[in-house]
């Protein structure tokens, strides 16, 4: 069988100055999960390490630069599944971590269940030994701007990220 | 939103779907994201799907879920994804995108919002994309 990996970046009303920065983004995500199938990784490993990528790139909506919740926190959520055997992990509700599909795969490789959320997935984080970080290291000016102009205009503004562009909303 | 399929070499299919939600969500809000078969499947007997959009409507057509059905009752990827989100879109009367793997390789990309981004590599070869068509 020949590797193969495909990502994305988000679907939704994407303004044109966000294009470059998600083309950007999605090439090296691809390029990182790619490398590890090349390399004799695990299509597992391929795509925590994608997804890792663009959980680093303010350009996304995961990790740093995810929107923001009506208290201006961030609260990200991630899930991570291996067709072999059809086994899962899932977290959600996580504030204080940098890579929620890290420990979604651990969820998946150390426990007997699918999914933990809130304190019980950052008291298990913490167990695996991933590193918390301050909350606020997580918010992007963009993702300040984006929850501001929701607050202000109303809902017909809300959009994953970014000011309202026409189109539909994702 | 962000997502990936991947098939190694020993024909293994993952997926992995990871997200800071919506913007100006109530505190406690889950979405489709963690959901297994609404944002995130893999069978290595049919292929991997990672969906993005709108997360309460993905979270309740279990969009990744239906490609799954889709493809196991013979469409194609790219056929199975289009069906899929565009069905999500007309029942409920909101956006979503999807990338999908078949168990053989073939890639399945639709969105029905204004823009998804995406890009694979198969052969070496990097493809990418943004816009429709």
């Amino acid at each position: 069988m020949k590797p193969i990996i495909i990502v994305h970046g988000g679907a939704g009303d994407i303004s044109e100055s966000r294009i470059q920065g998600k083309f950007d983004g999605v090439k090296v995500a691809v390029r990182a999960g790619y490398e590890k199938l090349m390399n004799g990784g695990s299509a597992l490993d391929s795509v925590e390490a994608a997804v890792v990528s663009m959980e680093l790139d303010e350009n996304f909506n995961a990790g740093y630069g995810s929107v923001l919740n009506l208290n201006g926190e961030v609260e990200m959520e991630a899930s991570i599944m291996w067709g072999q055997d059809l086994i899962s992990g899932a977290v959600t509700l996580i504030k204080e971590f940098q890579h929620p599909i890290s420990i979604a795969r651990k969820v998946l490789t150390d426990t007997p269940h699918s999914f933990l959320g809130g304190n019980g997935a950052k008291l298990f984080a913490l167990e695996k030994g991933f590193q918390q970080v301050p909350p606020e290291s997580l918010i992007s000016e963009s993702a300040k701007e984006a929850l501001n102009d929701f607050l202000n205009k109303g809902d017909d503004q809300r959009t994953e990220i970014g000011r309202k562009d026409e189109g539909g909303v994702g | 939103t962000v997502g990936a399929v991947a098939i190694d070499a020993d024909g293994h299919i993952a997926v992995a779907t990871s997200t800071g939600g919506i913007n100006g969500k109530m505190v406690g809000r889950i979405g489709d994201t963690p959901l297994i078969g609404g944002g995130t499947y893999a069978d290595d007997n049919v292929g991997g799907i990672s969906t993005t959009g709108h997360g309460e409507s993905i979270l309740k057509y279990c969009l990744a879920h239906t490609i799954i059905k889709l493809m196991e009752g013979g469409l194609d990827a790219d056929t199975a994804t289009r069906q899929a989100v565009n069905g999500m879109t007309a029942r409920l009367n909101n956006t979503a995108g999807a990338i999908t793997l078949s168990k053989n390789g073939d890639v399945g990309i639709h969105f029905s919002s204004k823009r998804m981004a995406w890009a694979y590599v198969k052969n070496d070869k990097v493809y990418y994309g943004i816009e429709h068509d």
